[in-house]
């Protein structure tokens, strides 16, 4: 089957994006089919993947909005690299949640459009916004895993319990199939006191502690490089430290 | 009168707490008298205070949702530094979205609560979330000027135009008063070269160029370690490359 695997943390900046591209193009890499479904209305998945669409191209928003909703296989972009697909999203996301409020089964949107691609994918990554709302738990809804990128930073570890919160509760109400497969360092900078001990009570505290990966991803200046270029890090300097961490993170994805 | 500072961008982690943070609290240091508004429902900035509210304090929540709304003096709570005080935050506000949905003139919201606070203090500075919702339009609606942080990596970058033009259509349908009054370029790693590229792109693109402060908030690991102690980088470590870079920008604000 496929693993459909969403990757979600309200804190803002912590590396959702940067593990959605960087983590499919490292499991692509080792022979899986990867789709990466960009559920952001800021778009960074498909900018950091160098597309960039026609003005007519369909994108989520037009499969979760129900204008004469285009079929998913028809919104689905191809990359620069093989087993590597995209769902691009659009600017005109941002207005979903406020379009769909009256909607019944609204958190559902995704779940419908996506089924028929199930089978076709080994992975299916979803990035989602800094925010929990609609898009985030339209994404939770059709999920049923989901990575939690923690920069070591307070902010971010401050955020968590929050998360957990919305996960549980989606759990116990749409969607009982979706768990955390597992929370994962990211930015890392081990010269500094502040990333050693937020790594710390991630690897101490009873809530996280058995669902922190091994695999630290260490503030890299190349990850953002590769941004900037619209490639993942593994294609664009396999030899760095944001290539060699993310290739150590879908080996052990792989494992879990 | 009281100048009236949103400080706004969608991209996630580029330092907008931070700068509300410190910001205000190296206005306050110099003799003025600086409110700092959470309006985050991640509540970083009360957080990063080290503020705790008793569970029944009020927050900006009772203040825009309209339960039998509490005086906005009532709900300013002092800190632990003269002149610096705080409208905190509260989990809660992240349900004001879809609660506000029908109601007419929910944007003003926020402006009807603060109006009486004007002339109490000398600077307002707001502290929104990273997306560009009700919660943010709220803060335009009130807000006379925008500072944008903007991390020297390129999905801060991309989001500016997104950012501008939301508040080109704040200032044409609802707050012909809102101007932006400036660009801080944040987390800024000299060493790299991505960072130095899209600082670059800042001062010279048309649409961003006027409005670059000179003055840049250069990546200084004090900063998250000062939101660890839930103090101002300024009162935590004075003589930090933090605390100098954000004394910097409050002079560069006050000759604004
Ligand atoms: N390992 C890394 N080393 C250095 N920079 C990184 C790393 N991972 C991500 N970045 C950079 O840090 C910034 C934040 O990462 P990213 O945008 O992926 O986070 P995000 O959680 O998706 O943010 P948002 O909440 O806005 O969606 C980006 O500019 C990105 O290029
Ligand atoms: N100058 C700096 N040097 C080092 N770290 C910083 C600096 N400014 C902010 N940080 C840290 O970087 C992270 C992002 O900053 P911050 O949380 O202030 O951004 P934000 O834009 O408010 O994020 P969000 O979009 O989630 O609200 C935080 O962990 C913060 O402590
Ligand atoms: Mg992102
Ligand atoms: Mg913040």
């Amino acid at each position: 089957g496929t693993r459909t695997i969403a990757v979600a943390n309200e804190k803002g900046g912590v590396g959702k994006t940067a593990t959605v591209i960087n983590l499919g193009a490292a499991l692509s890499k080792v022979g899986h089919r990867v789709l990466l479904v960009d559920m952001d209305p800021q778009a960074n998945t498909t900018r950091g993947m160098g597309v960039s669409l026609a003005a007519d191209h369909p994108s989520v928003y037009d499969l979760i909005s129900g204008n004469g909703t285009p079929a998913a296989s028809d919104t689905v972009v191809g990359t620069a690299w093989k087993r590597l697909d995209l769902l691009p999203s659009h600017v005109d996301l941002s207005g979903a949640e406020v379009e769909l409020v009256d909607e019944v089964g609204r958190e559902r949107k995704l779940s419908e459009a996506l089924e028929p691609l199930l089978g076709t994918y080994d992975f299916i990554l979803l990035d989602t916004p800094p925010s929990l709302s609609l898009l985030t738990v339209n994404v939770f809804t059709f999920a049923e895993e989901v990575l939690v990128p923690c920069q070591t930073h307070p902010y971010a570890f401050g955020a968590l319990a929050e998360l957990f919160d919305t996960i549980e509760a989606v759990q116990a109400e749409i969607n009982p199939a979706l768990k955390i497969t597992g929370i994962i360092p990211t930015l890392f900078d081990g010269r500094t006191k502040v990333s050693r001990e937020i790594l710390q009570r991630l690897k101490t505290e009873e809530r996280y502690r058995p669902l922190v990966f091994d695999t630290i991803i260490r503030l890299n200046t190349t990850v953002a490089e590769s941004a900037d270029v619209g490639k993942p890090v593994v294609f664009f300097r396999s030899g760095s430290y944001g290539a060699k961490d993310y290739v150590q993170l879908a080996n052990e994805l792989l494992g879990r």
